[in-house]
Parts: C-alpha cells; sequence; structure tokens
C-alpha cells in the first residue's frame, strides 16, 4: 500500500513534527507522478539507490543469545560492538536498553520490539530463554546470528528441541555454538548442520 | 567460572567475526 503523509519536515520523525497519514492507498505507484513508459521504474531506482547505496549493508547486525540469567555472552559481545563505536540496543533477561539509556516498564517481546526498531540503533543483542519462547515465541522472524552457549535445561527436553528449531530457524547468517557442550552437539548433529558454526575451548 | 567467561568471549568473537564486525 502507498501511505500519503502531510508533515511540514520530512526530514524529522513524524513525533517531533506532529505529521498526520492523510490518504492511504492500495494500488500505490510512485511513477504515476510523471507517466513515462520509458522509464517506468526511475523512481522507484532512485527511492532505493538513496536507501540503500550499493556495497553498504541493509541489515543491522541482529544477535540472539539463548542464555539464562545474567549472560556473560551478552557482555562480550556488547564489549565488541562498543569497541567498533555502535550503538547497541540490547534486551537482556535483567533490563532493556539503548546505548546507555535504559529503557523502563517494557518487558518480554514487546522489549524486543522496543529495541529492534529503534532508528537509534546500529546493533542488537537479544537475550532469550527457553522459558520466554515456550510462553511467549519470538517477536522477530529474523536474526543474523544465533548464539547457542548451552542447552537449556529447564523445559522438557521435545519442548527443548522445537524451541532451538524455532530459534535456529531465525538465523539467516549463522548459529554458533558450545560444542563441548554434549546435549547441544548431540541436538547440532541431528540437524541442518550448515550455517552451524561451533567453538570449542579444547 | 573462568571457562564459562572464556566460551562467552570465543563465542562472541566468532559472531562479530562472521557478521563482519572487526
Amino acid at each position: 500500500a502507498g501511505v500519503d503523509f502531510l508533515t511540514n519536515d520530512i526530514t524529522k520523525p513524524y513525533w517531533e513534527t506532529g505529521g498526520k497519514i492523510c490518504e492511504v492507498n492500495i494500488q500505490a505507484g510512485i511513477d504515476g507522478m510523471s507517466p513515462d513508459p520509458e522509464n517506468s521504474g526511475f523512481h522507484f531506482e532512485q527511492v532505493f539507490s538513496l536507501m540503500f547505496p550499493e556495497g553498504t549493508r541493509t541489515a543491522i547486525p541482529m544477535v540472539v543469545i539463548l542464555e539464562d540469567g545474567p549472560s556473560k555472552t551478552v557482555a562480550a559481545l556488547n564489549d565488541v560492538f562498543k569497541s567498533q563505536n555502535l550503538m547497541v540496543g540490547r534486551k537482556t533477561t535483567t533490563e532493556v536498553s539503548i546505548g546507555n539509556n535504559l529503557l523502563v516498564d517494557v518487558m518480554g517481546n514487546a522489549a524486543s520490539e522496543a529495541v529492534l526498531w529503534n532508528p537509534m540503533i546500529d546493533a542488537a543483542i537479544i537475550q532469550e530463554t527457553a522459558k520466554s519462547i515456550e510462553a511467549y515465541g519470538l517477536a522477530y522472524s529474523v536474526s543474523e546470528c544465533v548464539i547457542l552457549p548451552r542447552m537449556p535445561s529447564n523445559n522438557d527436553p521435545e519442548t527443548v528441541k522445537k524451541i532451538l528449531s524455532t530459534l535456529t530457524q531465525t538465523a539467516v547468517q549463522a548459529v554458533v555454538y558450545n560444542t563441548d557442550d554434549k546435549q547441544l552437539s548431540d541436538w547440532v548433529r541431528s540437524n541442518d548442520q550448515e550455517r552451524y558454526y561451533p567453538v570449542s575451548l579444547t | 567460572k573462568e571457562k564459562t567467561e572464556q566460551m562467552a568471549i570465543l563465542l562472541a568473537l566468532r559472531a562479530a567475526e562472521i557478521m563482519d564486525i572487526p
């Protein structure tokens, strides 16, 4: 659909300008503004090359870590991102933050959405637990990378397998897992192992 | 405890490497 939006300054977010949607069209086409069959698609090309310049990445790094309690992996990854001066959005089991700012009174999937939809962030770290996925599902269908530090132990084994499958299916780039965890390794072996990257202390 | 920390760092670095983050 095409959404017509009125604002007095398109460079600013709507919550600053107070802009409003005035019309929604079901068969939108910006080429209609200057119809020219020879240059069909020209305007779209301009829009897309502005939004996604060639060679730049079009998605921010988004990593999901499946781990209970305070996660050292979350902390380590946060350090890596921060060392690259990236603005990190984080949802952990204890806090939700954008950079150094804590978001209060937001939990669960709403917290994941608050992080992932925040236009300020350059990278996202989402911590999940098997229990929360079992209870509430996921707030997203795609992630870049899923990290599995250990096999979740506080759920019934069949449920854990379902949770692992659901979560790892979101990873478009990779699933990085601790191969020193025997149960986790066994689970990976029983799966399609493409895109799985083992990490071992030995 | 130290092993958990080492593993955490290795996992984070591997993920960053895959995502082309130096």
